[in-house]
C-alpha cells in the first residue's frame, strides 16, 4: 500500500457466509499403538434437498448448483488459543445426496503429533459459496449434512474411517541380527556399514577426525499390503525399506586460514541413518506441526 | 551411503569446488585445541538425538 511502485489495489470484501459445524471425534484407543496410518476419511451423509426447494432455486439460479464443503482441523492450545489448518476441501451438487467422502489424514497426523493426553480430534466442516463474485448461487444454503448427536449411531451420522496398517507385519524390525546374514527375503532392518575415511585418498591430511564410522544401511524387503489396498490407493508404490531417520556426522579437517593450518569442525548431514522403515513412495508425508 | 556422497557434502558444507593440497609435514606439526575437540564431541553426542527425516 505504501510502496511507491504499485498502485494502490482496492479489494472488496465479499461477505461468503457459510454455515458450519464442529465434529469432535474420540480418538483414543482407536489408533493401535503399533500401526501405520495409511488413511483417514471422513463420511458425511448430504440429506436431499425438498423438491419445492430446488424449483425455486433452479428458477433463481438456472446455472449454479454447486457448493463448496471444506474441512479444517481446529486446535485448541493449552492456553485457550486456538488455530487451524485447512485439509480437504470439495464441491458437491444440491441434486446429490447421500455419503460424501472427504480425505481427513492429515488432520489425524497433525493430531498424533500432539502431547499425550490428547484431547479428541476437532474437525470444523464448513459450507460455503461455490466462489465469490456476483453470479454465485446460494446453493450452499440448500446443503445440508446430518449432524453428530449426542447419543450418537443416529442414521447418516458423520463417520470417521481409519485405515491402518499393522507394523508387525508390514514394518521394519529394527536392527538387523549382526548373527545372521541378511538372506534374500528377510524383514527390512538396519544393518552395520563401517565408511573407513582413512582409506579415502582424498581424505589423507585433510580428515583429522574421525578415521572412520558406523554409517549403517537399511536391507531386506517389505511386506506389501493387501490387494484391497493397493485397489484403494492406486497412486500408492510398492512399500520400500528406507532409511526414515538420519543423523548428521561432526569431522575435524585442516583448513588453510591466515597462511597456517587450522583445525575445524564441520558437521555432514545425513550421514548416518537412525532409523529403517518401510515406506511406499508417494505416501503422504506428514507435515511437521508447528510448535 | 557412497565415497562420493561424503566428499561432495564435505565440499559443499566447506564451499569448496575442489579438496584442497594439504602438505603432509604441516599436518604432523598440527595439534587439535581442546575447544575444538570440544566441539566435536558436543556434535558427535547430539547426533545420537537430533534425527533428521530421511525420504
Amino acid at each position: 500500500r505504501f510502496s511507491q511502485n504499485f498502485r494502490e489495489v482496492v479489494g472488496r470484501f465479499l461477505a461468503s457466509e457459510a454455515s458450519s459445524h464442529l465434529l469432535v471425534f474420540d480418538m483414543e484407543q482407536r489408533l493401535p499403538p503399533h500401526s501405520e496410518l495409511v488413511q483417514a476419511v471422513l463420511r458425511l451423509f448430504q440429506e436431499p434437498v425438498p423438491r419445492a426447494a430446488l424449483r425455486r432455486h433452479e428458477r433463481l439460479f438456472p446455472r449454479s448448483d454447486r457448493a463448496r464443503v471444506t474441512v479444517q482441523w481446529l486446535h485448541v492450545r493449552d492456553d485457550g488459543s486456538n488455530r487451524t489448518a485447512l485439509i480437504d476441501s470439495r464441491l458437491v451438487s444440491i441434486h446429490e445426496s447421500g455419503w460424501k467422502a472427504l480425505d481427513v489424514t492429515e488432520a489425524v497426523n497433525f493430531w498424533q503429533q500432539l502431547r499425550s493426553p490428547r484431547p479428541p480430534l476437532l474437525l470444523q466442516v464448513s459450507v460455503q459459496r461455490e466462489h465469490l463474485g456476483p453470479l454465485a448461487s446460494s446453493a450452499h444454503r440448500l446443503v445440508r449434512f446430518a449432524p453428530q448427536g449426542p447419543s450418537g449411531g443416529r442414521q447418516g451420522e458423520p463417520q470417521l474411517e481409519l485405515h491402518t496398517l499393522d507394523l508387525r507385519d508390514y514394518g521394519a524390525q529394527g536392527n538387523c541380527d549382526p548373527k545372521a546374514p541378511v538372506t534374500k527375503g528377510a524383514r527390512c532392518c538396519r544393518q552395520e556399514m563401517y565408511i573407513d575415511l582413512q582409506g579415502m585418498k582424498w581424505a589423507e591430511n585433510w580428515v583429522l577426525e574421525p578415521p572412520g564410522f558406523l554409517a549403517y544401511e537399511c536391507v531386506g524387503t517389505c511386506q506389501q499390503p493387501p490387494e484391497s489396498l493397493n485397489f484403494k490407493w492406486p497412486f500408492l508404490g510398492p512399500r520400500q525399506c528406507v532409511a526414515s531417520e538420519t543423523t548428521s556426522l561432526p569431522v575435524i579437517v585442516s583448513i588453510q586460514e591466515g597462511g597456517r593450518l587450522q583445525p575445524q569442525v564441520v558437521s555432514l548431514p545425513n550421514m548416518r541413518v537412525q532409523t529403517c522403515s518401510c515406506a511406499s513412495d508417494g505416501a503422504l508425508v506428514p507435515r511437521k506441526l508447528e510448535p | 551411503l557412497t565415497e562420493e556422497q561424503i566428499l561432495d557434502s564435505l565440499l559443499q558444507q566447506l564451499h569448496l569446488s575442489e579438496v584442497p593440497i594439504v602438505d603432509k609435514a604441516a599436518v604432523e606439526g598440527l595439534v587439535i585445541p581442546a575447544h575444538v575437540r570440544a566441539q566435536y564431541v558436543a556434535l558427535l553426542q547430539r547426533g545420537h538425538g537430533a534425527r533428521s527425516r530421511g525420504k
